[in-house]
């Protein structure tokens, strides 16, 4: 399809931006409320000796940039007004706002575990993220995004003992859609999981 | 965009098709893991006196329609092998599969908060299912299903001692932005709340 194609070269410009700035850029996917935003806020606070940048993406409001602003990092927040994912191109012209030398550049995708899967922003990886509450069953369920992260943050842990989730199996099926995938099941509520996340993000 | 027009036709058509009928033809929308395949197994064991038809929206697996027909009711699934959302096109061809008198056809949606919403599929009604665990900025930050929507369950409030949720601006947030929609707040899991929701379906 025409359009990917011209988001690919828009995001390998952005990619070489990216490295060139030696910012390490991580685009955020999941469901709606999986956690993204309060996973961010307490990164911003755990790696608080580095400069950290965020792109937030979403449909309407501005509501997540002033929950990062507030956790003492940048944002800028794009609204797509309708479209379902972010594109390079919304990315390019976000940048404008903000300063180049992040040693984080997060872009928080809009929540969907479908569209945002297919768009390259440039990023060095994707990070998908799926809450214990949503059941075991995404992985298979939702392949795409699955297979495209490098990442997988099981998040949301301190609900374990309230849902039915097989967690277990929720890895395993992760897994079989991507072997390569590395999985870290936290909660940013208690901070149980997070210190081998951030040891990923130092990396 | 001509797909919206050529789909539009195609629902008007199922529309008079499933009132000829007699058929009561709802779509349910919601984020993946929001509990819609959940709350139409305890509808169809709650509504047990009725014939129940269900047409399940996935990107892969039959994981929902087997659960569907576990729970006694007919079920086709449908695969998008990755589009992001029905359209009138793919439940018309599941139609061939299914009987053509029931008191409900349930048609659930891919687990999507942005995209279904932009499709009729010649439903009478569309059906919001948000969860108390996705948060309460959900009907301001994904305005469009909740204007189109007839009614809103808020689903799992079973899970609100454990949640930050406030259920009062939730539901404050869907009221501007539609203030003629029906909210409901209902456990499948505990069952409170699901009789408000029965009375509804038999209106
Ligand atoms: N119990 C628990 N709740 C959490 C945790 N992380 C986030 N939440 C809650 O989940 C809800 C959604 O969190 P957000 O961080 O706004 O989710 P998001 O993915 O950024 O949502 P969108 O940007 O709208 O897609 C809020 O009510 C949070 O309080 C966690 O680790 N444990
Ligand atoms: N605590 C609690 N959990 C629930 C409730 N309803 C559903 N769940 C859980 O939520 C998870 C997802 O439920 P599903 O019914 O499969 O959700 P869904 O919306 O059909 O998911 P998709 O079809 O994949 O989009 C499962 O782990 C369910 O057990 C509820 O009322 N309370
Ligand atoms: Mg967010
Ligand atoms: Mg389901």
């Amino acid at each position: 399809a025409p359009i990917l194609g011209a988001n690919q070269a828009k995001a390998e410009a952005l990619r070489q931006r990216f490295r060139s700035q030696g910012m390490k850029s991580l685009n955020l996917i999941s469901s709606p409320g999986a956690g993204k935003t309060t996973l961010l806020e307490k990164t911003i606070k755990g790696l608080s000796q580095f400069k950290i940048g965020v792109i937030e993406g979403d449909i309407a409001t501005a509501r997540d940039a002033e929950r990062i602003v507030k956790a003492g990092a940048h944002a800028v927040q794009i609204n797509t007004h309708g479209a379902c994912h972010l594109d390079a191109a919304m990315v390019e012209k976000a940048l404008d706002q903000l300063d180049g030398d992040y040693r984080f550049l997060f872009i928080e995708n809009v929540g969907n575990l479908v569209c945002p899967a297919e768009f390259d922003l440039g990023e060095e990886a994707k990070v998908a993220i799926l809450s214990v509450t949503e059941g075991a069953d995404k992985p298979a369920k939702y392949p795409l995004v699955f297979l495209q992260s490098a990442v997988l943050l099981i998040s949301k842990i301190d609900l374990l003992p309230y849902v039915d989730c097989d967690i277990q199996a929720m890895m395993a099926d992760a897994l079989l859609v991507n072997p390569n995938i590395e999985i870290f099941p936290l909660s940013a509520k208690t901070g149980e999981g997070m210190d081998a996340w951030f040891d990923w993000l130092r990396r």
